[in-house]
């Protein structure tokens, strides 16, 4: 039967408000309990 | 030893990132040195060197104290890696068989490891959680990080092949071979550095072997859910999968709907709720009609004459059935159908364990193709003809269907009965086309004494899909309410239907 | 008697790699207890978001002289903030125009934590960290945070960041606004200036960000 996927979709950010977000780029690990913190995206600076 | 000799090297270039930074030119200078002795300019000396570097990193790691920098050795060995990928001569050689080289050295020093007591996961997914990060670091703007021109143009032309490379060799690592790596192995398909990079490739490069992958780990997970008691462990790969896939249909839904077909294919047969996410991925800025509104009509969306994009046809698949399949849609005849219902089922039973069943007689992936092709064909004719070709129960699309299921065990007609369901996704031709046949099926007097099995399976079918917990699909709801609604059969009247209390309720109350 | 199992680079690793094949063509029907016992000892070992965080090995000292606490972390902020806290925009200095807070709302930083904490953090702070941490993430996101949400713009010439402001003249008079620069002098004052009047603005000289 499954199981209700609302704590599921908050934990990865899935919709955090009427805004759409991308989640995979700072996907953090495909379990919650392992994803206690934050982890650094891509991002490059100019010269 | 020669060994030594390379476990000193490698030491002293782990306490130099220690010291400099990664971009001091006395770390190009190492490095030159390096090539100069012959360390890494022959490739067997290379590749012992990297052995050696690899064994002393993962020693590292199991001899720290687990709260302090367990990962230094392995980080400087992942930097050294990307150095060289990047600003080698490669003349004599390519980039990509050292990449290559790489990755093979690596799987063979880990493979060993692996059955060891003392194996452990977490260095071999640092280093190549690095390798990701460190390639996704310098391709930002098209690797304008790189100075030289000509490097930077080379490293954008590879930069599909470093992420299909790196996806052949996560095939290589899969659960099944490495069931020790099994949770590392899910945390890198998923990785962010590695996962919306391989989704994006230009022309979707990168798609086929990123399928591949989800369906290592839908096989593994088929394999090892069995009916009663499933371990804890697969219980929590399940979940893993379960939230990477919401993540893909969150960013990339194209990529779940254009890829159904494969992971359709090789989803195991008791998930519904993960089939559920899969079919229910709508196009992004797509605006979809509300599904539980009672007077939708799918023939006033407009979205439903469009035809869905799919990535992997079907009618590869086919084999021996493509023609007698083809000629059929041509000119219908009753050997056509008689060789292509033959030719469905199989020669040996198959073990599958799905809901009420442990085994198949039927090739099930064989009925996807076919029925899918079919409404591939039948989206083409809507466009080139007219909708009234199609949307026939005259037409060869139609009767075919008919004639399968008709002609077909209680097996076959459950098989292809849920694969048309599979086809009820968001608003879009497949949907809108498969709804109407399937409606006309489900009140056809054409059945005979077989409609009674054939409108049980059905609403067995739908009902699988609509009991388990949401997301439900667009068009599975929106033909629910039409087959509630509907004038001609009575759903509560059914006998079957009277005959389970549990489901009477269900229906009545929906 | 294959050639590649008498390289004595690989000849004692690849038995192992070759054994997986088996497993491959044909999983077991049961997990045996072995396999099981990886599989658990895999979820144990289950790498976490530290394990795949972006490594770091020498970390630059502050890029300009500066003193600084000994209480001051050597580690990256990791954390968690709140997802369901609202985001409240800076109170302190400029218009933030729609158009462009709708555009930092879908970039993928936007959701981070860190991202969050930094508009709420004032000028002063970002221009420190713009200054001090260069080459680092944190410097990328006090960049987007001045330019994306506050209207700041980056010269290239002389890497000071520069903001015009706006003001609007009562009526009766030539022109209904006035259009003044300030920028920032981390060089010498540690302040925000106002540009000289002959102060002329080049859109080549600026990043586009």
């Amino acid at each position: 039967l499954g199981a209700d996927l609302s704590s599921m979709l908050y934990s990865l950010g899935i919709p955090r408000d009427k805004q759409h977000h991308r989640v995979l780029d700072t996907f953090q690990s495909p379990w919650a309990e392992t994803s206690r913190s934050e982890v650094e995206p891509k991002f490059s600076i100019p010269d | 030893t020669v060994n030594e000799k390379y476990s000193l090297v490698f030491t002293e270039w782990v306490k130099l990132l220690q010291k400099v930074d990664i971009e001091d030119s006395v770390v190009l200078i190492f490095i030159k040195q390096m090539m100069d002795k012959g360390i890494l300019s022959e490739s067997d000396n290379m590749i012992k060197f990297m052995k050696c570097a690899l064994e002393l990193s993962v020693s590292s790691f199991k001899e720290s104290d687990p709260t302090g920098e367990v990962f230094t050795a392995i980080d400087a060995l992942g930097k050294l890696i990307i150095k060289l990928l990047i600003f080698q001569e490669f003349s004599d050689y390519y980039r990509g068989d050292f990449l290559n080289t790489i990755y093979s050295t690596i799987l063979l020093v880990f493979a060993e490891d692996h059955e060891q007591e003392t194996f452990n996961e977490r260095p071999y997914f640092r280093l190549l959680s690095n390798l990701f990060y460190e390639w996704s670091n310098i391709r930002g703007h098209k690797f304008s990080s790189i100075k030289d021109v000509k490097i930077r143009k080379e490293l954008y032309t590879f930069d599909i092949e470093f992420y299909n490379i790196s996806a052949t060799y996560l095939h290589s690592f899969q659960p099944f071979a490495f069931p020790g790596f099994s949770f590392a192995w899910v945390s890198l398909i998923s990785h962010r550095m590695f996962l919306p990079q391989i989704l994006r490739l230009p022309d979707k490069s990168g798609w086929e072997k990123l399928t591949l992958l989800i369906i290592d780990l839908f096989k593994f997970l088929d394999q090892y859910t069995k009916r009663g008691i499933v371990s804890d462990a697969i219980s929590v790969v399940y979940k893993g999968t379960l939230r990477v896939i919401l993540g893909i249909s969150n960013d990339v839904p194209d990529f779940l709907i254009e890829n159904h077909y494969e992971l359709m294919n090789n989803l195991p047969a008791t998930y519904f709720q993960l089939k559920n996410v899969i079919l229910s991925s709508i196009p992004k800025k797509k605006i979809v009609p509300n599904p539980y509104d009672p007077n939708l009509n799918m023939a006033d969306v407009e979205l439903c004459q469009q035809k869905p994009s799919i990535f992997y046809d079907p009618v590869k698949d086919l084999q021996s059935l493509k023609k007698p399949v083809d000629n059929y849609l041509r000119i219908p005849s009753n050997s056509l159908l008689k060789a292509i219902l033959n030719g469905l089922y199989r020669t040996e039973y198959d073990v599958k364990i799905g809901v009420g069943y442990d085994y198949l007689s039927i090739d099930n992936k064989l009925v996807r193709g076919v029925v899918l092709h079919v409404g591939i064909e039948a989206g083409l004719e809507n466009e080139r003809t007219s909708s009234s070709a199609v949307f026939n129960t005259k037409s060869s699309y139609y009767t075919l269907l008919y004639n399968l299921i008709n002609e077909g065990s209680t097996e076959l007609r459950y098989q292809i009965l849920q694969v048309m369901l599979e086809q009820l996704r968001y608003p879009n031709i497949h949907t809108y086309w498969f709804s109407y046949v399937l409606l006309n099926m489900f009140t056809s007097k054409e059945f005979g004494s077989n409609i009674s099995e054939i409108q049980e399976i059905m609403l067995r079918c739908l009902l699988e899909r609509v009991i388990v917990n949401k997301p439900h699909t667009w068009g599975i709801i929106v033909f629910f309410t039409q087959l509630l609604q509907n004038k001609e059969v009575n759903i509560l009247e059914l006998d079957f239907i009277k005959n389970i209390p549990e489901i009477e309720n269900i229906l009545e109350q929906s | 008697q294959n050639q590649a199992f008498r390289n004595p680079l690989f000849n004692e690793e690849l038995k192992y790699w070759l054994n997986t094949k088996k497993t491959l063509m044909q999983p077991y029907k049961e997990m045996p207890q072995s396999m099981l016992s990886q599989l658990e000892s895999s979820l144990l070992n289950c790498p976490d978001s530290l394990d795949a965080d972006s490594p770091y090995l020498y970390r630059k000292p502050l890029s300009l002289p500066h003193p600084t606490s000994i209480f001051f972390p050597n580690e990256p902020i990791r954390f968690i903030y709140p997802f369901d806290l609202k985001l409240s925009n800076n109170a302190t200095n400029n218009n933030t125009n729609t158009s462009s807070q709708k555009k930092v709302k879908n970039d993928i930083y936007s959701n981070t934590s860190l991202a969050k904490i930094f508009t709420k953090f004032d000028l002063d702070t970002l221009f420190f960290i713009f200054y001090h941490y260069q080459g680092t993430y944190e410097q990328f996101l006090s960049s987007r945070e001045l330019n994306k949400n506050r209207n700041w713009q980056f010269n290239k010439v002389d890497r000071c960041w520069y903001y015009k402001e706006i003001e609007k003249l009562p009526p009766g008079m030539n022109k209904s606004e006035e259009e003044s620069w300030r920028y920032f002098d981390y060089k010498k004052s540690w302040l925000a200036r106002r540009c000289s009047p002959d102060f002329v603005y080049k859109k080549e000289d600026f990043e586009k960000l």
